[in-house]
């Protein structure tokens, strides 16, 4: 479903250049949980700025079904990011001065096909499965640092994304909410969404069926967790 | 050194009130180390704005070294927080369009008797206590995530404050960084610096010398760190 051929990513600084990935190979098939973990600076949101089709690498090939995505138009990459993928930022991104619903119902609204009803029916039913219902109306400077992270969740998978893309999705969560957030990750993975998701913590890591360790832009590590 | 009495903090949201504080009562004394835990959004990050002169009570007494910091202007809270206090931000907020060194460099611009050779010393030698010497002239939107939250470390600290807030500092760091930056908070309150840490993980709470734990904006448990 997906490879990754000799990916690079360059950031020319006046006179160095930063090598965010180096020669990155992998494949990832449908319906894979993977784990992606690595020092801080290792590669790892640059890898799935890419994946999700917000970055374009300075090299190499990224093949998704059949397709480079890497030769594609800014265009065809938009429409490719709100077709398949859901991504949960780890700086979150939600839209300020804008309320936890109208954040999630935002992917949906590309879709020309669905009723306001349908809409707003599907978004709360996210929030829900996050456990911020009651926050629906909150405006986003309004929840806190786990709130605000697990409205960016719901709305990463609101819209039935093939590819599930979380950055650090627990990272402002406590260990009681990080458990039903990655309940939540098994199940939809069980339905069939690939989900890659990058943690620091390795009581998250084990929740996926695969774990993939960057070092300065590299693969340095890609076996199964064990016991799944 | 610090005495909360009653503090109450309330959010008027249309015919409902959150009352993100209830009553809290707490007493903390000088060189304390203590690490604040609690559900995601029980509290936590209102508490630290508070203590933090950021925000104040809806209720109640906020005693600082003998002040009654609740009843304070706008401008004594911030004399206050620039000359006491080093604020680790849940969101980092660090300034966009501006190099790590800058970011790090802008609490020291308040002290007018410093000149700017010191102030870059200082700046770089913090930035040099997270690891991130080589990164000082990077944006903060050429910064890993990891990288991002110790730059907003290292200008919590520059200043040498009394007192340190920092709001999940290691939630998006690897666990040799997270060990890193709490033996750089452990030399720094043994120094005298007091050090209050919000954190989710168990593993970051050993660090400290006291655990407060938070629900439903209430505390319900204030006891020694084993071992400690
Ligand atoms: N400006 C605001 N208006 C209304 N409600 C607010 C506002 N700021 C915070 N709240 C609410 O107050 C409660 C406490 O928020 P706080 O940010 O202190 O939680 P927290 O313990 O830091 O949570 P987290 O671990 O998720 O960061 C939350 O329920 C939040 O929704
Ligand atoms: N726009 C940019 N310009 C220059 N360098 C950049 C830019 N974006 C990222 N980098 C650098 O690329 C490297 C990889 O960054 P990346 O964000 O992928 O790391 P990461 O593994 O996600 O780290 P973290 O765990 O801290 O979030 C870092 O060293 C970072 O400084
Ligand atoms: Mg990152
Ligand atoms: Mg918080």
């Amino acid at each position: 479903m997906i490879f990754l051929t000799d990916l690079c990513k360059n950031y020319a600084m006046g006179d160095t250049t930063v090598h965010a990935l180096q020669n990155v190979n992998c494949a990832i098939v449908k319906g894979d949980f993977i784990a992606v973990m690595g020092a801080s600076g290792s590669g790892k949101s640059t890898l799935m700025n890419i994946l999700g089709c917000l970055d374009i690498p300075s090299g190499g090939t990224y093949m998704l079904d059949g397709e480079e995505v890497q030769r594609f138009s800014q265009n065809r990459l938009a429409a490719l990011r709100n077709r398949k993928m859901g991504f949960v930022f780890q700086a979150f991104n939600l839209l300020p001065r804008t309320t936890a619903l109208e954040n999630v119902e935002l992917p949906l609204m590309y879709n020309k096909s669905i009723s306001a009803g349908y809409l707003r029916k599907k978004a709360l039913e996210a929030l829900e499965w996050v456990g911020l219902r009651e926050r629906a109306f909150h405006f986003s400077n309004q929840l806190s640092g786990g709130q605000q992270q697990r409205v960016a969740i719901a709305r990463a998978i609101v819209n039935d994304p093939v590819i599930l893309l979380a950055d650090e999705p627990t990272g402002n969560l406590d260990s009681a909410m990080s458990v039903e957030i990655m309940a939540l990750f098994q199940r939809l993975n069980r339905n069939g969404i690939t989900v890659i998701m990058v943690t620091h913590e390795p009581d998250i890591a084990q929740y996926a069926m695969r774990r993939m360790t960057f070092r300065d832009g590299r693969i340095i590590n890609d076996e199964k967790v064990l016991g799944r």
